[in-house]
């Protein structure tokens, strides 16, 4: 759409649907729009590919460096998952467990959902597809117990890295928060530093919504990272750019399928790139 | 919400003297940004404002004392009309069974809606099944099970070994056999962009002939959801849209997306996790929640 146009007008405004289009928001569009004409004409730009590639790097400088995982050998790591409603926890969690797995570390997971239907049966289908032992309690169970015990057998079993699957739950349930904060704290108090992740998970598909997401959640448990799921779908994930623009959340992984393999280190110029595929 | 906005523009416009043409597009650019701000895709809302330019330039707005609280009343009315123009109820099959078939992506309420329309029909005097046609998704007939145990409705299953279209089509002779009135099939979550998975959808169709395929959509839907519904009307050919979780707080502009590109109507709004929160659609209520 860009090659060797001149900058005119109708140039910035494509730029800005294109933004637009790809769920960056409204208001984070207009801003990178408004900040590229200053720097274009600062910087005397005269085509319409120089233009582009500095609103790639903006793009680029507005997701920051890559943030690697906390998980170190020799000790229990803990990662809690958290996340609105189908977003794909369960599924990113499996693919988390494939990948420690294959690093020669000890996993262990925790059905924290004892909420939804078949939630634990879920998990422990993954469990057994990927030799990975799987805690779990009745439906209905408390989740902080659930968390409770899985730390003491992960302790007990020298696991290295425990991953609690939490159920789907609305920022807009103040109890179901509180019942969040609950299970970080009881993973805290059992297990120095835990937990050493809190990974949100958004689903590629969500508009504006994600970026509230992001705000509340992080209001209830220290947030460490997002995982960017179903990226293999049609949406281009620009929500992220939102999220960036108001916190720093860095995005760790992006899934790009169902299954256990399905997970890819997030590349912040691979993703600014694909933004103008 | 845009109602404070337009006032305070319009009070702003109306300073300098008589709103001229150029003041109503100025106006119109607030009600462009509350929309994509809602999430409405960019193209549907560019249509919504042409749309609603002609009137917004008419004498109700032009010489209203209140032109900001004129053109919200337009945009409203407009936006309701769009939302809820044809009937949205759930179409009964002259001789029974009515076969309902749920499609839509991954995780947007597919399994949970289906035992929500069981239970909902249910309580309506009707006799359903629902039918495990998901063979994919870990667990997920065992969820089906649970969820047509908690609303007393029997779920038709054959493990996850056949085929969905052999699956969907014995539940309907089962139907047939017990006098099962409704026949309800939740199938697995697919990509409109899967070939294959969208090609079984049109196999199940083609096999069983449901009378209502509803899309389920999830309202916190951003941009991608007009690729999404046209891409499932185009290849499948949808009869309806269900919008879940609106019990969140996402403005839901994904409705009016998927509405103004299919034509469909939204027949029901699913607002909670439990099997009773469905409820008929209310396009003022959804009008009123867009516009913020
Ligand atoms: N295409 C695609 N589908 C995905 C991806 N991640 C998860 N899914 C699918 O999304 C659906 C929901 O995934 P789950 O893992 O159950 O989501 P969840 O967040 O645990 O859901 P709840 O626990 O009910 O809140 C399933 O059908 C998954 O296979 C992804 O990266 N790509
Ligand atoms: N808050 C809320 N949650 C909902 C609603 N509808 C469904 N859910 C939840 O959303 C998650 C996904 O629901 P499912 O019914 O498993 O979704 P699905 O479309 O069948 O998922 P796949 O089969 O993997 O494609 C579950 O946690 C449900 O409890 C709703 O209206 N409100
Ligand atoms: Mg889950
Ligand atoms: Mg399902």
């Amino acid at each position: 759409l860009i090659t060797g146009r001149k900058i005119d007008e109708s140039l910035y405004e494509e730029l800005e649907e294109l933004l637009i289009i790809s769920d960056v928001g409204v208001h984070t569009s207009l801003d990178l729009v408004e900040s590229l004409r200053h720097a274009a004409k600062e910087q005397k730009l005269a085509d319409g590919d120089s233009l582009k590639a500095l609103l790639k790097s903006q793009l680029r400088e507005l997701l920051g460096e890559p943030a690697p995982m906390n998980i170190e050998p020799g000790r229990l790591n803990v990662i809690v998952v958290v996340g609105v409603n189908g977003v794909g926890k369960t599924t990113t969690i499996a693919k988390l467990a494939h990948q420690y797995k294959k690093q020669g570390l000890k996993v262990m997971l925790a059905a924290g959902d004892t909420f939804r239907a078949a939630a634990a049966e879920q998990l422990e289908i993954w469990g057994q597809r990927l030799a990975v032992p799987v805690l779990r309690h009745g439906e209905g169970a408390d989740p902080a117990a659930v968390v409770y015990d899985a730390v003491q057998s992960a302790k007990a079993r020298g696991i290295n890295v425990l991953i609690v699957d939490t159920a789907g739950r609305l920022h807009t349930k103040s109890n179901l928060m509180q019942e969040l904060a609950k299970i970080v704290r009881v993973a805290g108090r059992e297990c120095q530093g835990a937990p050493h992740e809190v990974l949100l998970v958004i689903d590629a598909t969500t508009g504006q919504n994600a970026v509230v997401q992001a705000e509340q959640f992080g209001k209830s448990v220290p947030l460490t990272g997002l995982v960017l799921t179903k990226m293999d779908g049609t949406a281009k994930g620009g929500i992220i750019f939102a999220i960036a623009s108001q916190q720093e959340l860095p995005v760790k992984f992006i899934g790009v399928g169902e299954g256990m393999d399905d997970l890819r280190d997030f590349d912040p110029d691979q993703f600014v790139e694909a933004l103008f595929d | 919400g845009l109602t404070e906005k337009l006032q305070a523009t319009f009070r702003r416009l109306r300073s300098k003297g008589k709103l001229t043409e150029k003041d109503v597009n100025t106006a119109l650019r607030e009600v462009r940004l509350a929309l994509l701000e809602a999430d409405v895709n960019h193209r549907v809302v560019r249509d919504f404002v042409a749309a609603i330019k002609e009137r917004a330039i008419g004498a109700e707005v032009m010489e209203s004392i209140t032109p900001g609280q004129q053109m919200v009343k337009i945009v409203h009315e407009e936006m309701i009309e769009l939302l809820g123009g044809t009937a949205g109820r759930l179409q009964m099959a002259s001789k029974p069974p009515t076969i309902i078939m749920l499609v839509g992506l991954q995780g947007a309420g597919k399994t949970t809606t289906a035992g929500k329309l069981a239970n909902h029909l249910r309580k309506n005097g009707r006799r359903p099944l629902l039918v495990a046609a998901d063979v994919y998704r870990p667990a997920a007939i065992e969820q089906l099970h649970i969820v047509g145990e908690q609303v007393e409705v029997p779920v038709f299953s054959m493990g996850d070994k056949l085929s969905p279209v052999h699956i969907a089509k014995a539940g309907l002779e089962k139907a047939l056999r017990d006098g099962r009135d409704v026949l309800i099939i939740d199938t697995a979550g697919r990509l409109h962009i899967d070939t294959e998975l969208m090609q079984e959808l049109t196999s199940i169709k083609a096999e069983v002939g449901p009378h209502e395929v509803l899309l389920v959509v999830d309202a916190m839907t951003g941009q991608d959801a007009v690729n999404v519904a046209t891409a499932f009307d185009e290849h499948l050919g949808i009869d309806g849209v269900i919008m879940t979780k609106l019990d969140g707080d996402t403005r839901g502009g994904a409705a009016l997306s998927v509405k103004a590109v299919t034509g469909k109507p939204i027949k029901f709004a699913a607002t909670g996790e439990k099997l009773d929160a469905l409820e008929v659609f209310h396009p003022d209520r959804m009008a009123s929640r867009i516009l913020g």
